[in-house]
């Protein structure tokens, strides 16, 4: 597409469009966005964060997609997002009242390897493609690399895994990637990571069964996400603590982000009704995405008016 | 690209703790390469397992022969992905 107005928002593209759609979009929208490679993937591909943000050293909330490369309905989902945010400022209230004084993170394609795996040899490809010595199995997942309760229950010491953690934490250079940048930046409030298909609003902890001292908080707010998201197509989401309401998963995203002090982290499961799993049909792109908007616009006003 | 013909996601509903737990002892055997697209957690949530076409017999003798209930939520997996493939093409024929 020569435009973000002609890009195709109701298919899946891949790594090759969707950098393309990114430039385009950093070109039409010179003022609000930008983009930033934070790093590159184990293969050399860019990491690609785009940074919308109308003045200086503002607080950040971050938002990224892919991280599990067969998700292929949440990179699609982070480049409508990416689209609705550069098309929004200025005409809708809330959203330009929230860049006034707050940055939006936006990193579509987490796991670049991984997603151009899933185009060219396999579409169930999960993790992310570095090699495993020792081992002819290749890949970590992404999702249990991080430094918070690593090597613990829910995650796997076998590379031959969906969850495998990876050789130590942060040992991915995607992973590390995020580390390096939540870290330089400082400033970031708040932090959502977004994966398919159970539909589920989680937040920390999952690598442990303790409440963090934010639960009620994090709760109410989280309640008030799936009930906007709920508003627009009925789809139904349950939400809580990662380990209260799927599984124990440690070394994952959000509970390092919360370590970290963004006190207001979650991570999103989204839709699926329970019959296509990854292979989520392309024209389920927009209303995915169109609901979770919302679910993600009570996120990010809550952070922007309880900075902290 | 990797062909999933016959391949099927299997839908299972444990009514019980033991039934949760004899999905997730399925984890252990690699022999059968299953996929967990959702794992094992709790009674009354539902586990999708990606079979491939070889153990398909396998593992619905297991589940069946302990009694879990399953419903197929995807036939044939590569069908769907060749679904995905054509409406990828005819996409980008429709722009160009």
């Amino acid at each position: 597409a020569r435009s973000t107005d002609s890009f195709n928002y109701a298919t899946y593209h891949t790594f090759d469009e969707i950098n393309a759609f990114i430039d385009n979009l950093v070109n039409e929208n010179p003022n609000l966005v930008s983009k930033i490679q934070i790093g590159s993937s184990y293969e050399g591909r860019p990491l690609n964060v785009l940074k919308f943000s109308t003045g200086p050293n503002r607080p950040a909330f971050w938002i990224d997609t892919g991280i599990h490369s067969r998700e292929w309905v949440t990179q699609a989902s982070g480049i409508w997002f990416a689209k609705k945010i550069a098309t929004d400022y200025g005409k809708d209230a809330s959203l330009t009242n929230t860049l006034n004084n707050i940055d939006i993170l936006l990193e579509i394609v987490t796991n670049p390897d991984g997603y151009v795996y899933t185009h060219k040899s396999d579409r169930m490809w999960r993790k992310t493609r570095s090699p495993n010595s020792g081992s002819l199995c290749v890949g970590t997942d992404p999702n249990r690399n991080w430094d918070a309760g690593f090597g613990g229950p829910g995650s796997s010491s076998n590379p031959c895994t969906e969850t495998y953690r990876g050789r130590a934490a942060h040992s991915e250079p995607e992973v590390k990637a995020i580390v390096d940048f939540v870290k330089s930046h400082g400033n970031i409030k708040g932090f959502v990571s977004i994966h398919s298909y159970s539909q589920m609003l989680l937040f920390p902890y999952g690598y442990t069964t303790a409440r963090t001292p934010d639960h009620n908080e994090l709760n109410t707010v989280s309640r008030n996400a799936v009930n906007a998201l709920a508003s627009l197509y009925g789809t139904s989401y349950t939400y809580g603590s990662i380990i209260a309401t799927i599984y124990q998963a440690s070394g994952g995203t959000i509970d390092w982000t919360y370590n970290q002090g963004i006190k207001y982290s979650y991570s999103f499961e989204l839709r699926d009704t329970g019959r296509y799993g990854f292979a989520l049909p392309a024209n389920q792109i927009i209303p995915t995405a169109e609901e979770t908007w919302l679910a993600l616009t009570k996120l990010i006003e809550h952070t922007r008016d309880n900075l902290y | 690209m990797e062909n999933y013909s016959g391949q099927q996601v299997l839908r299972i509903f444990p009514t019980d703790e033991d039934q949760v737990n004899l999905v997730r002892a399925l984890e252990d055997l690699e022999h059968l390469q299953i996929d967990f697209w959702t794992s094992p957690t709790k009674v009354l949530l539902p586990i999708d397992i990606r079979v491939s076409f070889r153990n398909l017999q396998s593992v619905k003798v297991y589940l069946e022969s302990n009694n879990i209930q399953y419903s197929i939520m995807i036939h044939d997996v590569q069908s769907l992905l060749d679904e995905e493939q054509n409406e990828m093409r005819r996409n980008r024929a429709t722009e160009n």
